[in-house]
Formats: structure tokens, C-alpha cells, sequence
């Protein structure tokens, strides 16, 4: 497959460093279960 | 530049809590059938929004089915949920308001419930007792037996039944049938039912008195009856409409 270097490279610039220990937010839904999963 | 969307609501976010407890007791008190309902999780919540205000909300729930029959007086946030072992039912219901000025209204609601895979409760508790059909003979059996128990024992009013809330039948180690069924009180006592009991008419609404029995019938190895039946007492504006024909 053609990959279109550029795009690649930009792609690793912007990723935004992480700092240590970054902990996503939980998902905003579904939300938590107050008794039980049938 | 113009404002920034506001962030999605989250599922456990205060305000997706209040609407959903606008929710579920809008819906426990538009049903007239069964058991109360309580909220197990907010699975989903979408906001439309319809000017300053002014909100559309539609709600996604996940609700478990509690020991209350609908026709109880006790409050929602005191009734037990029906535990795995007892063979829960879950209610998933689609549920649409609106917000007006921070105030909740149900605009639509939809609702269907089942019970949870006998596979799941057994391999819990393999000797569980699990939910059988309301037309299954031996849950009809035990309930005529146990209303006719109960009414031949009580010095009260003389009982007819209104619905069966729920049966579950165990096989192994002994066969037994444990039933609930919601009842009501007659212009009759019992001693006057001994004669005509045809002619016992339920009360009329500004009299009301239902009520809910349960019942365990042993059917083998030998028969055992033990009947528990509590009558609510008067709750003015609550009414009680038979089952159309065509519900299950």
C-alpha cells in the first residue's frame, strides 16, 4: 500500500504527548449499574 | 467566535439522574400491571436542544424489576429489587421529555421487559426455582388453592383474585410452586362468600382495598400450603383496570 508519508509524519507532530500516568476520562455513557447486569 | 457546543451530558451526571427519576416515575405510574420498576443504569442520553431553556431529552434505561406489586402504597426508593437467584426481569425503556425552564416533563415513553435467561440463573444457582407461564397448570392450581385457604381461614373480607404477578416452579430438590398474586377485598366477609360467593362484587373505587398475597405450595414429596396475604387498606385514586384480553 502507498502511504502518503506526509500525512504519517504530520500525524506524529500532532500527536499531543501524554503525560505519565494519563488516565482517560471514563466514557460519558452508558452510565454505572446500581444493582446488576442481566 | 461563537460559544463553544456545550460538552455531552454524561449518563451519571446529575442532571441525567433527575431526568431519569422524572422517568421511571412517570412510567411506574402510567403502568397498572406487574411490579414496580427501578433504575439499574442510564444507558444512553441524547439532547436536543430547542432554544434558550428549552430542551428535547431522550433517555435510554435499563430498569430491574423490584418486590413491589404496582398497586402498593410503599415508595419506589423502598421497594427491594428483585434479586439474580429470584430470576429477575429487566425493563428497557426508550423514554422522551422535554426541559422547560429546569422542569421535566415525560412527553413519550416505550417500555418492554423479559426476564433474564434461565441459563444465567442456573448456572448461578442450580437449584433455583425459575419463572414459569401464568397458564402453566400447577402455578393455577396453586393459586386457587391458596386464595381458597386464605379465605377460608380469615375473619376479613372475602378476597378475589386480580393477577398473577409471578410464578416460579423448583423441580429438584422438592417440587415447588411459588406464586404471587395481587388481590382485592369484596362487599362480602367470608363467612357470607361460604354461601354465594358469585354474588361477591369487588369494591367500588372510593372503596378499594387491594391487596398481595404470596404463596408456597410443596408438591411433592408431600403437599404443603403456606399462604401470606396483606391487604394495602384504601388508597384514594388508585384504580385497577383488568388485563385486556389480548396482554400476556
Amino acid at each position: 500500500p502507498v502511504a502518503k508519508r506526509a500525512v504519517a509524519e504530520a500525524a506524529q507532530h500532532d500527536k499531543v504527548p501524554r503525560p505519565v500516568g494519563f488516565v482517560p476520562p471514563p466514557p460519558p455513557c452508558p452510565g454505572k449499574i446500581r444493582h446488576f447486569k442481566i | 467566535a461563537p460559544a463553544a457546543p456545550p460538552a455531552p451530558l454524561g449518563c451519571d451526571d446529575p442532571e441525567s439522574e433527575a431526568a431519569a427519576a422524572v422517568a421511571v416515575s412517570y412510567i411506574n405510574g402510567h403502568s397498572h400491571h406487574g411490579y414496580k420498576f427501578a433504575l439499574n443504569r442510564i444507558d444512553n442520553i441524547r439532547i436536543l436542544p430547542q432554544g434558550p431553556n428549552n430542551d428535547i431529552i431522550f433517555l435510554e434505561l435499563d430498569l430491574l424489576e423490584t418486590t413491589c406489586h404496582i398497586l402498593s402504597p410503599t415508595p419506589l426508593q423502598n421497594c427491594t429489587v428483585r434479586s439474580f437467584t429470584e430470576h429477575a426481569v429487566e425493563g428497557d425503556c426508550d423514554v422522551k421529555l422535554q426541559k422547560v425552564d429546569g422542569k421535566f416533563s415525560v412527553l413519550a415513553s416505550k417500555c418492554h421487559s423479559h426476564a433474564d435467561s434461565s441459563e444465567d440463573v442456573l448456572q448461578v444457582c442450580p437449584e433455583c426455582p425459575l419463572l414459569a407461564t401464568w397458564n402453566n397448570t400447577e402455578v393455577l392450581t396453586t393459586v386457587t388453592a391458596a386464595l381458597n385457604d386464605h379465605n377460608s381461614k380469615t375473619a376479613d373480607a372475602y378476597l378475589k383474585l386480580l393477577e398473577i404477578g409471578r410464578a416460579r416452579i423448583q423441580y429438584a430438590p422438592a417440587h415447588v410452586a411459588l406464586v404471587e398474586f395481587a388481590v382485592a377485598a369484596t362487599n362480602c366477609s367470608a363467612a357470607q362468600a361460604k354461601d354465594n360467593a358469585e354474588a361477591c362484587q369487588l369494591l367500588p373505587d372510593d372503596q378499594s382495598n387491594y391487596g398481595f398475597c404470596a404463596a408456597t405450595m410443596v408438591l411433592q414429596p408431600s403437599e404443603d400450603l403456606t399462604v401470606n396475604c396483606q391487604l394495602y387498606g384504601h388508597q384514594p385514586g388508585v384504580t385497577y383496570s383488568q388485563p385486556a384480553q389480548d396482554t400476556s
